[in-house]
């Protein structure tokens, strides 16, 4: 019999979002997020050079996989020698493989 | 090619291996 029922709506919903309960605003997450552009490291445990190298290998339809030539030609910013350590870790990782010869290589996860 | 296929499965099997 009192007006607390209006009030009482207010602060039954208000319990859904307790602010309290979000401490991942602004925390953790942006931080990764600002990092991914930042920094090298992405979320998989590799680098940006690692990750480009796995993807262009990935888009290859090619059966015999892609050269270490052709990764050189599409990646012009980046060196040779960064490309072979890129391929030989992801190499090791099992990622990608050698296919015809050790200058190609196939995604393990493209098909 | 045998030796793809081959690389192939040794690539496949480091990958499980180093996902533990």
């Amino acid at each position: 019999s009192k007006p607390q029922t209006m009030s009482g709506a207010g602060g039954g919903m208000s319990s859904n979002l307790t602010p309290m309960s979000r401490p991942g605003m602004g925390g953790i997450d942006t931080m990764r997020g600002g990092y991914a552009g930042a920094n090298d490291m992405v979320n998989n445990g590799l680098s940006a050079s690692q990750n480009q190298v796995l993807s262009l290998i990935k888009s290859c339809p090619d059966p015999q996989g892609i050269s270490t030539q052709e990764l050189k030609q599409r990646l012009s910013g980046m060196s040779l020698n960064v490309i072979k350590q890129a391929v030989e870790f992801l190499s090791n990782e099992g990622h990608i493989f050698s296919t015809i010869d050790e200058d190609h290589y196939k995604s393990t996860d493209s098909d | 090619l045998d030796r793809i296929a081959r690389n192939k499965r040794a690539a496949l099997e480091r990958l499980t291996s180093a996902q533990t």
